[in-house]
């Protein structure tokens, strides 16, 4: 299993948009299936935020003091179901690594004995069967598997288990238990004075202490219409009788943000259900 | 100006707008 690496890509082409420049990236990775990925990037004040591919590189706020300008290639929309979606290796391997990446940082809250089978698979994929002959005791001790290390011999329980599974099976293994986690594929807004998550199916509030229960649900088939005026955030429910739903941001910029997460995601939810799906129309 | 600082999304329009 290669490990991540950075790649820096500069353009000599002040005109260059966000679009020429993610298209190259995807080309030069090889990517088929676009539409989950986006360019992410430090803005001038410190907040990471989504490269717009409408726009020229040089007109967005890139931190400038890096040269050159630096940007993560990163998933930014989540399927609904990793199986039935991630169709190439390539997209299912770069979600893998980020999801686990994710798990690793406790970004994506993952209970112990879930984490444990996760890392099992994690390890089948880099080093294919258990093979007591040459797995001597600390085979994993090297490995990033878990917050902490001393969970050799019940991941490998588990790997023995998984006999036969080749790396892309052992992967996708991975990603269908951990798409179940609460925290899985979800944009947490923090700083707005309610928290607030955009996923594939719709809009969730959560109280900031808890970000795993959401106290209200608005799933995309409720919901009539999203938009902000300044740092107002506003969602009309599909139901005339309900209460419209307001917040506030603490800057304009979030609310950009949280609006065109909620373009993206929604763009793919309509599109899965099409009878001509993505897939089908590449 | 005004119109930077304001945004709107039609979540059920947009179903119209797909290309059929």
């Amino acid at each position: 299993m290669p490990e991540p690496i950075n790649v820096t890509v500069t353009t000599m082409d002040p005109k260059t948009t966000g679009k020429q420049l993610f298209d190259h990236v995807v080309n030069i990775v090889g990517l088929r299936e676009v539409w989950f990925f986006g360019l992410q990037y430090v803005d001038s004040r410190g907040y990471s935020t989504w490269l717009q591919l409408n726009k020229k590189v040089t007109q967005q706020d890139v931190k400038k003091e890096k040269d050159p300008l630096q940007f993560k290639f990163r998933a930014k929309f989540f399927p609904e179901d990793v199986s039935e979606e991630l169709i190439q290796e390539i997209t299912q391997r770069l979600f893998f690594l980020q999801v686990k990446e994710a798990i690793l940082k406790d970004e994506i809250y993952c209970p112990t004995e879930t984490a444990v089978l996760l890392a099992s698979y994690a390890v089948q994929a880099k080093y294919g069967d258990y093979n007591k002959e040459i797995r001597n005791p600390g085979y994993l001790a090297n490995d990033r598997l878990l917050p902490q290390q001393q969970w050799e011999e019940r991941i490998q329980n588990w790997h023995e288990e998984h006999r036969g599974i080749q790396r892309e099976g052992s992967m996708m293994d991975y990603l269908k238990i951990a798409q179940d986690l609460e925290m899985y594929g979800v944009n947490y807004f923090e700083e707005t004075e309610l928290c607030l998550g955009v996923d594939a199916l719709g809009l969730n509030i959560y109280e900031h202490d808890d970000k795993l229960t959401p106290k209200i649900g608005f799933p995309w088939s409720e919901i009539r219409n999203v938009s902000f005026n300044d740092k107002k955030f506003v969602l009309k429910p599909i139901n005339k009788k309900a209460p419209d739903f307001g917040f506030y941001a603490p800057h304009l910029r979030v609310n950009k943000q949280i609006l065109a997460l909620c373009m993206g995601n929604h763009e793919l939810y309509m599109r899965r259900r099409k009878p001509d799906t993505i897939e089908a129309r590449e | 100006l005004r119109q930077q600082r304001m945004g709107t999304y039609g979540v059920r329009a947009a179903w119209r707008r797909l290309p059929q």
